[in-house]
């Protein structure tokens, strides 16, 4: 099989970070990739707020480290 | 802080719960202890009580399982997430799950993960708690090592379960409705007796014969010593010994002579010094050093090379704090601090048993830490204090150990 890019790699394990821990709902069926980017965009800034981290919307490094912390499996934002 | 939506809690303050297995990464009596230990941080802050049941449905489910293990949220192998736990409700509300695929330990290392912690955590939720984003509270998601000896509850946290139970109550937390006898040996109010009265002589008569065992859930037994030994719990009174084990749910049924043939019965006191495998019996003015089955050479000794004065005959009661490695020895209504390290009577000392120990009045016949807490035995009730608050926490029967 290809091998995913590192960025790419990253992208799945936040995507579904996100999705485990702030409610994040990508849209499959959006036409417009940008608006899932976005939303994705905006559950980063939401996660990065949350731990006191610079909110810049962008998975960054320090951003991907915190993620990849052991942790609780409950959600941190809750609908 | 946060709690869930809508803020989910019990509405009750007897909770109860029941480990259904275990991490063959640590002995059983470990998990146990974590486990209570963790259940300990919630109710020394709260009106909670817990009780753990060995059957049966019970409120918090405790359970290790890897990856798929019957709800939506599997867990993802080693490291990621360790565990989760749902809020108050039925079925699987209150339950907690422990991701196997991690390496859960009671220690602190950075090999595995302290289990206590981790249980704490879990437990936060299971009564209600969300997660916080204050770094170093309880309930923050992210996983952190830390010294859990004398671990403290973070504000917080403190604040956060207080929102949703309150504080604990001023008195001892005695069960405003009794649990069903089977499930507790906890005193009705009308039962308990506030504090400790002056020692009530036993009314034993001075048998012909060698007296009978009593019965294990005679409601006036009462003990001369306690120990803990390599986990197990020794109970004593004239030549027997209970012995209470983590490994067996019977308690075992011995004579002293069986272990140390060589000593009499009667002992007035006992304690084990853990870390160095040693246990003291004291009986009159002297003492006894064993390790397991073998009586240290050189013994008895008086007890005045411990430092007592000529004026002290005999030890009432005495207990080791594994926390901060002092030793208490109960003499009438006083009592002494003794440093193992130094191996000298500690300076300030002797104090009144009462000033330190709430709710403690005077004589105490026997005395037992176990899990954190200390028990304190006086005529046929036993009084669960936390040393740290200073706190009566309950007043129990003294064969609450022994499932009456």
């Amino acid at each position: 099989f290809p091998v995913v890019p590192e960025k790419e790699k990253d992208m799945q394990f936040a995507k579904k970070y996100l999705q485990n821990f702030y409610d994040f709902k990508e849209e499959k069926d959006s036409l417009f990739k940008s608006k899932n980017l976005n939303h994705m965009a905006d559950k980063i800034r939401e996660m990065q707020s949350f731990f006191g981290l610079e909110v810049t919307g962008e998975l960054n490094h320090k951003t991907l480290d915190m993620m990849k912390q052991p942790r609780c499996g409950i959600p941190d934002i809750r609908s | 802080y946060s709690t869930f939506p809508m803020s989910p809690k019990w509405k009750k303050e007897d909770v109860t719960y029941r480990i259904l297995n275990y991490t063959p990464d640590m002995l059983q009596a470990d998990v146990e202890e974590a486990i209570a230990k963790a259940f300990q941080l919630w109710s020394s802050v709260t009106p909670l009580r817990f009780t753990r049941l060995h059957s049966g449905q019970a409120d918090i489910m405790i359970s290790f399982a890897a990856g798929f293990h019957g709800d939506f949220y599997s867990f993802d192998g080693p490291g990621g997430t360790l565990a989760h736990a749902y809020p108050p409700s039925s079925g699987i509300g209150g339950d907690a799950h422990f991701d196997e695929d991690e390496n859960w330990t009671k220690f602190t290392t950075y090999d595995g993960y302290n289990l206590f912690l981790v249980a704490a955590h879990e437990l936060g939720h299971s009564l209600g708690l969300g997660h916080s984003n204050v770094f170093g509270a309880l309930m923050y998601p992210i996983y952190t090592a830390r010294d859990t000896r004398d671990y403290r509850l973070p504000q917080d946290d403190i604040d956060g379960i207080q929102a949703l139970y309150g504080p604990p109550r001023e008195s001892p937390a005695l069960p405003t409705t009794a649990l069903p006898p089977q499930e507790s040996t906890e005193m009705t109010p009308a039962e308990a007796p506030t504090e400790m009265s002056p020692r009530e002589e036993p009314t034993e008569t001075t048998p012909s014969k060698a007296p009978a065992r009593p019965e294990d859930c005679d409601p006036h037994l009462t003990f001369d010593a306690i120990t803990t030994l390599r986990g197990e719990i020794l109970f004593f009174k004239g030549s027997y010994v209970w012995r209470k084990s983590p490994y067996f749910s019977e308690i075992e049924h011995d004579t002293i002579s069986s272990f140390w043939p060589s000593l009499a019965g009667g002992f007035d006191a006992a304690y084990e010094v853990d870390k160095k495998d040693r246990v003291i019996f004291f009986k009159d003015d002297q003492y006894w050093a064993v390790s397991g089955y073998n009586i240290e050479p050189g013994f008895p000794k008086p007890i005045q090379n411990l430092g007592f004065p000529t004026s002290v005959r005999k030890i009432d009661a005495a207990v080791h704090d594994q926390n901060t490695k002092k030793t208490y020895f109960f003499v009438g209504n006083k009592y002494w601090s003794f440093n193992e390290n130094t191996q000298s009577l500690e300076r300030g000392y002797p104090r009144k048993i009462a000033a330190d120990f709430q709710g403690i009045g005077h004589i105490v016949d026997a005395a037992l830490q176990k899990n954190g807490l200390f028990y304190f035995f006086h005529g046929a009730n036993q009084y669960e204090v936390d040393v740290k608050s200073k706190k009566l926490i309950r007043i129990m029967k003294n064969n609450s150990w022994f499932n009456c």
